[in-house]
């Protein structure tokens, strides 16, 4: 699981 | 970027001009549940307090600054604008009943206990129940018109794309965001009743949407 760290998504 | 995303952001945006110029055009906001609204503003608020920390895209940027404004004009037309028109008891859901456990389980379950990452947290786990007092609304009154419905298929849609857009950033690039798909599924799971009788209802001509 990888986290969401690079917050790419609105 | 793929293409499932892109149409989500795309329904979503559509979801919220339609429901801001049905407000604005009809200049009432009858049926419309303003407690929704105000939890899609903090929704947005707290996603995208990242548009003063870093720059992803300029569709990115764009995209936030849209949602936020619109969302609060959207607030600003019921709370004050046409707040004469606003339906409050029939608006009574508790939002008090999601906003504490939603704060609580956004200390307790996130991927970094950073103010940043609680707030974004906070706004996933809140966006998959904001549209609750909407949808209570109108099992409350029983019916709903047809372009709220429009506005509930697209919004409603829109998460149900990220799905898809999870799935393939799964088996394209090893992404997985398990807070994000869970709320989501969540999220998505809530529509189910409303899009049976959308399908069954609203699109076979009948109008307005009269629940049984």
């Amino acid at each position: 699981v990888t986290s969401n760290t690079d917050k790419d998504e609105l | 970027m793929n293409i499932f995303r892109l149409l989500g952001d795309m329904c979503h945006l559509v979801a919220i001009i339609i429901l801001f110029l049905k407000i604005w055009r009809s200049k009432s906001c009858a049926g419309i549940s303003g407690k929704s609204q105000v939890l899609f503003a903090l929704v947005f608020t707290t996603r995208y307090l990242d548009l003063f920390t870093s720059f992803i895209s300029v569709y990115n940027t764009v995209m936030k600054v849209v949602f936020l404004v619109l969302a609060y004009a959207t607030v600003y037309l019921i709370y004050l604008r046409f707040r004469s028109t606003y339906n409050s008891e029939s608006d009574s859901f508790r939002v008090e009943f999601l906003l504490v456990p939603v704060a609580g389980l956004s200390f307790l379950e996130n991927y970094a206990f950073a103010p940043l990452e609680i707030l974004w947290t906070f706004s996933i786990y809140l966006e998959s129940v904001a549209i609750l007092p909407q949808l209570f609304m109108i099992t409350k009154t029983g019916e709903a018109e047809s372009i709220t419905t429009h506005y509930l298929f697209f919004l409603g849609l829109y998460r149900a794309l990220y799905l898809a857009n999870w799935v393939w950033r799964y088996h394209t690039e090893g992404f997985f965001d398990q807070i994000a798909v869970v709320s989501g599924v969540v999220q998505t799971i809530f529509y189910c009743d409303f899009f049976y009788l959308y399908f069954t209802k609203v699109l076979r001509g009948s109008g307005k949407m009269t629940l049984p």
